[in-house]
């Protein structure tokens, strides 16, 4: 059931460098899973893959040391368990990095026989995972993962390794990770990536976090319990029976009595709202009706009546006591309000306008634009997560790599940003080439002109990304000559055929863009050394149009 | 539009100010292509003869004579067969094409927006006293998910398969009345697909009252039959 990619975790447009890597040549991305679960028997831990190269690059590395680069069309996939943090029954999978017992004594490398001589040694178990010192359970001890520690009085101790929740939940479910696929009623659930019985936009491609796998229940929006959109069309979602775990909860975080970001971490004993009005207690339903409740949301410490924040809202609130006002936020004060004005103050008034285009590449965008073209989050510059990278300010140190703005310090051919989902890797961001159009008064000629203002299939120019070019250049932007689509010579490709992608136009060996790569069309070339490169295909002129696209750019304003 | 702000001339070519053939404003409507507008079947209540209605595309500020504007009288009108609040409007003469006149682009059919896509809705209805009174406002918000919006709290089962939320959760912002018709649009591509045609909401800018559009992506079916039979 399900595909051998479910196993790995995709990140797109990244690249590793890893001198270890075994490399072949596949068809697909599932053909390139299997050579690096075939090849690396045991030992592999993540694949490479681009498609219009059909290159495939197996690791048998751990990705977390290696360098990651940003690459255009390359998909990196990290096997899932070796991304773990917790462990799943008894821990003998746990491939985590946790080298430190219980009692926080770090723990002997597996390969060496100082303070302790081991039983378990890499030679010995190849397949138990025994990598330098990370907590592992070789022996399927019940109370694992373990390790010899550093400490020559105590030969071994286990390590404080979280249990997945994939038997049971705590909490409210949000990180339930099993398999159970019905909901309370009996009812099947519905895939999360299908719009049948019923539409909806918890997209898994959006919520990579969320762990939207196949049909299994989850819980990505704060609800008391999983729960999954039902095969039933007359019934759209309902709750999933998904026992409590035994154990104890993870241990939270410690609270504070002070407002720190959203204050979710708050726990002081405030029960007024900004207005002055009583909260009303969590366990009561009266006067206003709620699902809030200490039952529903146990690690939230929804106690007494006091101001909380379980909903991820922007700061702790409470239902009031008056009947005419459902809820209200709290005033908390601030955890350091001075250190926050301070920041604030730090950012030049200036700086705070949003540029909304860039000219040339964009090398010289100093705007605030934090958003990918496709509405992902910018990562911070300064931030090695999710992403590591060497795009820092003291590589470069003239391109204003200030917060999480867009920027191009790379000589790209536009600004980009890491994206804050762990699965994109980077992306270029939602700005669009400064244009200045001179703007004249429509002549009444030009009504009769009508042919000239659609034209869905320009056959020679481009618009956006040319994804809809059909016209008849065949060289690349370096002069090369383009192989042909339905061609496997001099590159053997099964993707971007005319079977394959009937619809992208693949004729004779003309310029095309299949995969609506952001560069614009391209093709495979007749030089047996280069597999593929961008065609230069001139945008069009200004006079036809391009649906949902102003020549006067919109403010994008979206202040209350 | 309640709040947001008045938006830049033309920098939403695609919307169109509907009026009575007395050329009074009330509702807003989209261009979809030359000959083409998509609106809000309520919109064509006070009439079913198309010459009770003028499309002005074009248009800022809704009083000036701007050189920009185009006028066009109404051929034919086509309310969606089962009732939902979605109309089409056959021009008499296409709209013709420049810089202050540009069809939007229209989703595929059933596309789906992702949670919290922020989207951005257009018009000349009320603004209930934050300003821009006659000229094109703008705002923009996030689209809630249904299952989200359908809960007690919010429009407590009010809202359709063939509708979508939008909105702030505080309120604050909204579309209201004399928007309705208008586009709800939100970026792909750097294109702008309109999801969405302004319908009904409780109050305007209320908080946890976020504004109902109809889902144009269940409708492309409909919109295209209409426009390759007429």
């Amino acid at each position: 059931q399900g595909s051998i990619l479910d196993g790995y975790v995709k990140t797109e447009g990244a690249w590793l460098l890893n001198p270890k890597k075994q490399t072949y040549r596949a068809n697909s991305h599932e053909e390139c899973a299997e050579r690096c679960e075939t090849e690396n028997k045991f030992t592999c831990r993540a694949f490479l893959f681009t498609s219009k190269d059909q290159q495939c690059l197996t690791l048998a590395e751990n990705t977390k040391t290696s360098v990651i680069f940003r690459r255009t069309n390359a998909v990196l996939y990290e096997k899932r368990i070796y991304l773990l943090k917790c462990k799943e029954g008894k821990g003998v999978n746990y491939r985590g990095t946790e080298a430190k017992t219980r009692e926080g004594v770090q723990c002997q490398n597996w390969a060496v026989n100082t303070p302790h001589k081991p039983n378990y040694t890499p030679e010995k178990y190849p397949n138990a995972g025994l990598e330098e010192n990370y907590c592992r359970n070789p022996d399927h001890d019940p109370k694992g993962p373990w390790c010899y520690t550093m400490d020559p009085a105590t030969r071994f101790d286990y390590c404080n390794i979280p249990e997945c929740e994939v038997e049971c939940m705590h909490c409210s479910g949000e990180n339930y990770r099993g398999v159970v696929a019905t909901t309370v009623s009996g009812l099947v659930c519905q895939h999360w990536n299908s719009q049948q019985p019923h539409s909806h936009g918890y997209l898994p491609e959006n919520l990579p976090e969320k762990d939207l796998k196949m049909n299994y229940c989850r819980n990505p929006d704060g609800e008391p319990r999983p729960w999954c959109f039902t095969t039933n069309p007359n019934k759209l979602w309902e709750y999933c029976d998904i026992p409590r775990c035994t154990t104890p909860p993870p241990t939270p975080a410690p609270g504070r009595h002070c407002l720190s970001g959203s204050g979710q971490d708050y726990r002081g004993t405030i029960s007024v709202t900004e207005s002055g009005n009583t909260c009303q207690h969590w366990s009561s339903q009266s006067p206003h009706r709620h699902t809030h409740t200490p039952e529903n949301y146990p690690c939230k410490s929804l106690e007494e009546n006091y101001c909380r924040n379980p909903n991820s809202e922007k700061m702790p609130w409470c239902y009031t006591t008056d009947r005419s006002t459902r809820w209200e936020y709290c005033l908390i004060p601030s955890c350091d309000g001075t250190e926050q004005e301070a920041v604030a103050a730090d950012v030049p008034e200036q700086a705070q306008i949003a540029e909304e285009c860039y000219e040339g590449n964009g090398m010289t965008y100093r705007g605030t634009a934090s958003f990918t073209i496709s509405g992902k989050k910018c990562q911070a510059w300064n931030s090695m997560s999710p992403h590591r990278h060497n795009k820092t300010v003291l590589q470069y140190p003239n391109a204003d790599l200030r917060q999480n703005y867009c920027r191009n310090p790379d000589e790209d051919s536009r600004p980009w940003c890491f994206t804050t989902d762990p699965h994109v890797r980077w992306e270029y961001c939602n700005l669009r080439k400064c244009s200045y159009v001179q703007v004249t008064s429509p002549k009444p000629t030009q009504e009769a002109n009508l042919g000239e203002i659609t034209l869905q299939f320009p056959r020679n120019c481009m618009y956006g990304n040319g994804k809809n070019y059909r016209g008849t250049i065949a060289k690349t932007g370096r002069g090369r000559t383009c192989q042909e689509w339905s061609s496997q010579i001099p590159h053997s490709h099964s993707a971007f055929t005319p079977l394959t992608d009937p619809r992208a136009g693949l004729v004779r060996n003309y310029c095309r863009n299949p995969d609506g790569d952001m560069n614009g069309p391209w093709c495979y070339t007749t030089d047996p050394r280069i597999p593929w490169e961008y065609c230069d295909i001139p945008k069009c002129s200004s006079g036809r149009y391009e649906c949902g696209k102003a020549k006067f750019t919109p403010k994008l304003c979206s202040q209350r | 539009i309640v709040a947001g702000c008045i938006s830049h001339p033309h920098s939403w070519p695609w919307q169109i100010s509907l009026r009575t053939s007395y050329r009074m404003h009330f509702c807003g409507g989209t261009l979809i292509d030359p000959w083409w507008v998509l609106t809000a079947a309520h919109c064509l209540e006070r009439s079913s003869w198309p010459s009770a209605y003028k499309v002005y595309l074009g248009l800022h500020n809704e009083s000036a004579s701007e050189a920009s504007v185009q006028t066009r009288d109404v051929e034919k009108l086509f309310k969606e067969p089962h009732r939902a609040d979605i109309a089409l409007l056959k021009l008499r003469r296409p709209a013709i094409i420049n810089n202050h006149v540009i069809p939007v682009c229209l989703p595929k059919e059933n596309d789906v927006l992702g949670g919290k896509k922020v989207c951005y809705v257009t018009g000349w209805g009320e603004t209930r006293g934050t300003g821009g009174d006659g000229v094109l406002k703008e705002t923009g918000f996030p689209v809630i998910e249904n299952k989200i919006c359908n809960r007690p709290e919010f429009l407590n089962g009010r809202v359709k398969k063939h509708e979508l939320c939008a909105g702030n959760i505080h309120g604050g912002t909204d579309s209201c009345q004399g928007d309705s018709g208008g586009p709800l649009v939100c970026m792909h591509e750097e294109k702008f697909v309109q999801h969405g045609v302004t319908s009904w909401g409780l109050g305007c800018a209320q908080p946890m009252k976020p504004g109902v559009y109809v889902r144009v992506s269940h409708y492309i079916p409909w919109i295209k039959r209409i426009m390759e039979n007429n």
